[in-house]
């Protein structure tokens, strides 16, 4: 499904150069499900990104579906983003001002859905991550824990291929983190790809595959077990 | 230290009231370590902003040192919240268009402390959380966990009696966030008061009793078993 090969990025802060990416290769299939562990500031988010089309490396080649990502057009760049990747951000990247229903439709919006079915849609994507009762708050009117399930449903709400949830059950107790990870797995179940940055083992083990960063490198990348 | 009795906080959202606390009654003494854990939206961030005095009960009363905390001045209430009370947030609340040097410095300068000791002290509040060689970045050129680190090096710097932690280890792998235990750990040695709310049981196993939410009331308020 997906290929990069020595993918570099670097932020210029003009005294020094930040190398978050040093020359990452990596192969995801279809329908794989993978976990990315590392310590923090390791390039997870920013491998990420890169793979959600939402930054560009500094160089290496990224192929997306055969495609290469430097070739694409913008409104095939819009449409991926929107429609065929759902990711879900490290810090939500909630609108603030509208409510979350409108928040978790928006995706759907730019898909050009009508407004009957983004209608349905959006309440499923909203009754799945238990959050019914809070449909008309805004996202200052939630709990950190309630704003990460806001983003997870908007993730989800266009059925996209490929997801990419970057630390979901971050701000949640278990038995709710139980209750996202038993969507994801439902997904991958689909046909789904997820791809899930996590500080977890025991998130990363509903993964079958474990890649592992260290200073912007693959340091690791194991397939599970199976026991 | 602190007492908290039958603290209400309701939301008033037009049609519907969400009742966030619904009369918690609650004593933490000097240098007491408490865990604060409980589901997603059962509470926790609303009583640790009650305790924080950065937010005022619907009804019901609090005392901070002997005094009733709805009496005090606005000044009196600064100070507090500034140099008395160091607040990890849940989300960080980083000034966005600033170094994370000077967002760490900012309690400082509003207690009136002189540029050199102020310089003496932020530098090494961020070499104490690991991000020395980020000191010129700005909050969104950083990883969720380095900023996770900020809030935490900001809550320290005044040297507060209480600390306010809410989910300080979220977004931080096994080994950073052992880190900041640490520290935490370290400022409980030292005479001051902790108070942190987390969803991991290995993380509440570091303080001395834990507090269980659950829909805004306290479930459980259990001294932890010294074995
Ligand atoms: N400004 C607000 N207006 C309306 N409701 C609110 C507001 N802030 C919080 N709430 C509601 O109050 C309840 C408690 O929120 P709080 O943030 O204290 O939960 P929490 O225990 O910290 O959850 P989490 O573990 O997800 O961070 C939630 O159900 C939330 O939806
Ligand atoms: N815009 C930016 N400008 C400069 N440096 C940046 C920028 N964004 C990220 N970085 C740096 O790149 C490195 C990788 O960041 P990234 O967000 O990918 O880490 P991460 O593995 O997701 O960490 P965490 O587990 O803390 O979320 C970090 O050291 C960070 O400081
Ligand atoms: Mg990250
Ligand atoms: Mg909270």
């Amino acid at each position: 499904a997906l290929a990069l090969r020595d993918v570099v990025k670097t932020y210029d802060m003009g005294t020094v150069q930040v190398q978050a990416l040093r020359g990452v290769s990596l192969d995801i299939a279809r329908n794989e499900y993978v976990s990315i562990m590392g310590p923090s500031g390791s390039g997870k988010s920013t491998l990420m990104h890169v793979i959600g089309c939402l930054d560009v490396p500094t160089s290496g080649t990224y192929t997306l579906e055969g495609q290469m990502v430097a070739e694409m057009s913008e409104n095939q760049l819009a449409e991926i983003r929107n429609e065929q990747i759902g990711f879900v951000f490290q810090t939500f990247n909630l609108i603030p001002r509208v409510s979350i229903y409108q928040n978790v439709e928006l995706p759907l919006v730019y898909a050009g859905v009508s407004r009957g079915e983004r209608r349905r849609r959006t309440t499923a994507a909203i009754e799945r991550v238990g959050l019914a009762d809070r449909i008309k708050h805004k996202p200052n009117e939630l709990s950190g824990g309630q704003r990460q399930r806001v983003a997870i449903a908007r993730a989800l709400v266009c059925n996209p291929s490929i997801i990419l949830a970057d630390e979901p059950t971050g701000n949640l107790d278990s038995k709710t983190g139980a209750e996202i990870m038993n969507i994801l797995d439902g997904l991958h179940a689909d046909g789904q790809t997820i791809i899930l940055v996590t500080h977890e083992d025991y998130i990363a083990k509903h993964a079958l595959r474990t890649v592992r960063l260290m200073d912007g490198m693959i340091e690791s990348d194991l397939e599970a077990v199976v026991s």
